[in-house]
């Protein structure tokens, strides 16, 4: 499986659409402090069925959502769309003919959020089990956070054990 | 079960051991697992030496050394499971000028060993000038991030000045 | 006791006001004491808001956002009590170079504000080119560290190669 | 009261004697990673009378002695002199007549530490107090720690209410 297309909209400062294409090999990202280049990286956890609202930086869940500007109201809708390039055939039933999934998770402001497969509604589970078993997902030690690093190191063994679980 | 995370273990150890010596240009490191009561717990202990130090805990390395020592344990889980997609947001930031030459070739031989797609989030001019593609965030309107694609002199430019 | 604290805060709160605005060109900050049943209980809650974004809560501000808010807190608490020393530990690495830039003109202000002796230890040309005097720490022997002064342009050579 | 140098020997990574004159204004340090930067830092921290061997990377206080290289034996002391300007007369007594004071830290490995002041040995605390009443000491906020400045942000307002007590 290949990740091919961010699509963000209303998510923390990406209040306007924005597609970032993922291609091979190394792509860089720059920008000005508080631009919005983790914000991009925490869009992509998000979608991929990230449940906590503390690890995204903010008290709850709707804090992803756009707040606002001096010039622009606050959003009630955020959503981001991942697009996975499947023609290998390793994604779970009922998707494993399909040469393209578009996963897309949406929220409403104190309403929660929802999950769907090529527009088909499903669990957060099912999304967390397409990734999980492609060897990625919200937690994947590969999505390194910023000032993650020395986490790592000052970690307990206990914990630095989940990054074996990943190579197993 | 057990098997299995043996098995990784051996394999990650593995790949550590040559990522780290080529990161470090020498030096050793080494995986071990604690043992524990409880046959799929216990922990991963970390041990790595820059050349020419004496092997010491982690925590007594500095930042730069901290960092470039994580990024060895990140790739050698890659190289035994490959992770479709990773990020890596301004990991470089600890790291002096030849450390930041070290990482990037590092990223390059990842990238030509793996079918893994990077995104590396950075400031350093270095890291820039050895991606394939680059984009800028920018805040044209305060407040509000906008996604444009750039090349090399576009992005030193974004960088040095508030865009 | 508690008047002192409250003196102690309404100084700190005045001077943080005044350092971020004059750091990010703009926006607002305030601290506020958070009640509490004792006394001399309760917390300090941080307020900042980049010009022209909205109040949030601080950790959804970016690193360097971070960064140069802590700044303008700690040297507001110097300000209202000046200490003898001041060692900044790699403050600037989250920064681009235009913060950078806004954090080596404040650290000029309070030089000139106050008696204190800052220590700045930093992988940044652009800071490295605003101390009064610069020391290069070396490991000519791998593990052995040696303190030489340097001027700026030795200082370059030595974070862009293996000293 | 004025800090005028800082002599170290045997302390981490500083088996050689050091002595770094501390000037007024700003005094830069720079150096490859891994050099010993961050170990200055902590050799005047450890001088003031710090007390948490974790809070200077380690896990017994005996990890601050020179731990030996591949060429180098381990040694079993360490030691931290910080010279002060009393010429304000500003030190508690029986020091306020000095006008220069020189504060020393000296560690046998297995035996602890010892504080002297002007050669006259003294407990911990007396070097604790004298560093707090001139608003600096071991956990000044103004002694900032590599990755330390996002700590202070996410801090709870419990912790981050300590910086007012150093204001008052
Ligand atoms: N829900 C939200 N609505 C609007 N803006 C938000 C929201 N959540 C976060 N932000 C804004 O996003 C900005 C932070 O973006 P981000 O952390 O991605 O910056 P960055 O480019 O990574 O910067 P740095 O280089 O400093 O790490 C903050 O300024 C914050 O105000
Ligand atoms: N007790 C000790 N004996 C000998 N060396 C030690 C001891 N404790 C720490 N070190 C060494 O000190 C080095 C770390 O130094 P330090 O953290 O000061 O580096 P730094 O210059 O701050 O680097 P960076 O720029 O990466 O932050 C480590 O490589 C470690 O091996
Ligand atoms: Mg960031
Ligand atoms: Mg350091």
């Amino acid at each position: 499986m290949k990740v091919t297309d961010l699509r963000v909209v209303g998510f923390k400062s990406f209040v306007d659409p924005v597609h970032l294409r993922i291609e091979p090999g190394l792509t860089g990202i720059v920008g000005p402090n508080g631009c919005g280049k983790s914000n991009i990286l925490e869009s992509l956890r998000w979608v991929m069925g990230a449940t906590s609202a503390r690890a995204l930086r903010g008290g709850e869940m709707d804090d992803v959502i756009f707040a606002g500007t001096d010039k622009r109201p606050a959003r009630d809708i955020a959503e981001v769309v991942i697009t996975l390039d499947n023609k290998d055939g390793r994604a779970p039933a009922p998707f494993d003919q399909d040469p393209v999934l578009e996963v897309a998770r949406k929220i409403r402001r104190a309403a929660g959020s929802t999950f769907r497969i090529n527009g088909k509604e499903v669990r957060a589970r099912d999304v967390q089990l397409l990734f999980a078993d492609a060897s990625t997902g919200a937690n994947s030690p590969a999505l390194v956070r910023q000032n993650q690093v020395s986490e790592l190191i000052n970690a307990k063994p206990e914990n630095r054990r989940r990054i074996l679980e990943e190579a197993a | 079960g057990k098997e299995r995370l043996v098995a990784a273990f051996e394999t990650v150890h593995g790949h550590f051991r040559v990522l780290f010596e080529a990161l470090f240009d020498g030096g050793s490191a080494e995986l071990r697992l604690t043992e524990s009561d409880d046959p799929l717990g216990g922990g991963l202990e970390v041990y790595a030496c820059p050349p020419g130090k004496k092997l010491q805990s982690l925590s007594l390395m500095s930042g730069g050394e901290q960092a470039l020592t994580a990024s060895a344990l990140i790739f050698a889980v890659f190289l035994s499971n490959p992770a479709p997609i990773c990020v890596l947001d301004e990991v470089d930031a600890p790291l002096d000028d030849s450390n930041v030459d070290r990482y990037c070739r590092l990223l390059n031989e990842m990238r030509q060993r793996t079918e893994t797609r990077f995104i590396v989030i950075t400031h350093h001019p270095i890291t820039m000038a050895r991606m394939d593609r680059l984009f800028g965030v920018t805040m044209a309107e305060r407040g509000v991030s906008q996604l444009v694609s750039v090349d090399l002199s576009r992005a030193e430019a974004l960088i040095s000045a508030d865009a």
